[in-house]
């Protein structure tokens, strides 16, 4: 009964020059928190999409990393989060675009993978879906953190130069 | 970006992909994380999540591409994610991928300083990292 799970949350200039100590311990202790979840499920026999599932929730909710809460923000101030799965067993997929308003965005995608009408949502609608699919929701105030803000403040002070490697995401 | 890729116990991959996209973004920007075959991909062979600057991710089409070379020319997941990785390099992009194959192999690949990333298996490995030298 092997099993496998890997996870990431993120790649970029991440070295002992850019990130502060409290920053990269906090990384570490989110990614460690992702591995229970997901090895819960694995270790319990349980289906290889639930387990990614269950280590991305963690993931989103822990403001170190860009998705969720902790999520950048856009030029107008405002935050748009895009997710995906996909089970390889049955080449399900779901996937949504631009969603404001659901706590877990991966949440929602697996919703419309289930649901299996469509693979991709995008904007309105696909917030729209979310509420009637019960998924749980949760407002701007959830999502942006002040470290967020900071860079966001950073880069429009900047002229809103755009550093393919830096990127804040 | 966060992602996770897992294979059960009766060798199904899955794959799951979340992001706030990029600070600043405008337009409706939308990068590969949400695009299955780009950012996010699984199939009988092996699953894909990525990060990194996703117009790169798109272009190459990663998740699918990385799974076809598994699945047709028969290579492992690492020397797959590398090769397609070098194709996102080429044309100038930069970002990371973990890669886990129904065979129970796994694999990361990046090639920015860091990336936040961790493994875990049956036997009782597990990691978390995020400098590129830890």
């Amino acid at each position: 009964m092997s099993w496998t799970l890997m996870i990431h949350g993120g790649a970029g200039r991440l070295t002992a020059e850019t990130l502060t100590p409290a920053q990269h311990e906090g990384a570490r202790a989110g990614l460690d928190r992702a591995l229970d979840a997901g090895s819960a499920v694995l270790a319990a026999g349980g289906a290889a999409v639930d387990a990614v599932e269950a280590a991305v929730k963690v993931l989103e909710d822990d403001p170190h990393f860009n998705s969720g809460r902790g999520a950048v923000f856009t030029h107008e101030g405002t935050i748009e989060l895009d997710a995906a799965i996909m089970d390889g067993a049955t080449r399900k997929a779901g996937a949504v675009a631009q969603v404001s308003a659901t706590r877990n965005p991966v949440a929602l995608a697996r919703a419309v993978m289930e649901d299996g009408r469509h693979v991709l949502l995008a904007g309105a609608g696909a917030d729209s879906f979310s509420r009637e699919q019960g998924v749980e929701q949760a407002d701007l105030s959830w999502f942006a953190t002040d470290e967020r803000r900071r860079q966001f403040a950073e880069l429009q002070a900047s002229g809103d130069t755009f550093d393919v490697d830096m990127k804040y995401g | 970006t966060v992602g996770a890729v897992a294979c059960d116990a009766g060798g199904r991959v899955a794959a799951a992909t979340s992001t706030g996209g990029v600070t600043g973004k405008r337009w409706g920007r939308i990068g590969d994380s949400p695009v299955i075959g780009a950012g996010t991909w699984a199939d009988d062979v092996c699953a894909v999540s990525c990060t990194g600057s996703g117009e790169f991710f798109l272009r190459v089409g990663v998740g699918h591409a990385i799974a076809a070379r598994v699945r047709l020319l028969g290579e492992d997941v690492a020397t797959a994610a590398g090769v397609v990785m070098g194709e996102v390099t080429a044309l100038g992009g930069t970002g990371g991928v973990i890669v886990a194959g129904a065979d129970g192999e796994a694999a990361w690949h990046f090639t920015t300083p860091g990336m936040n990333r961790g493994r875990a298996d049956s036997s009782g490995t597990r990691a978390v990292a995020v400098f590129g030298d830890e």
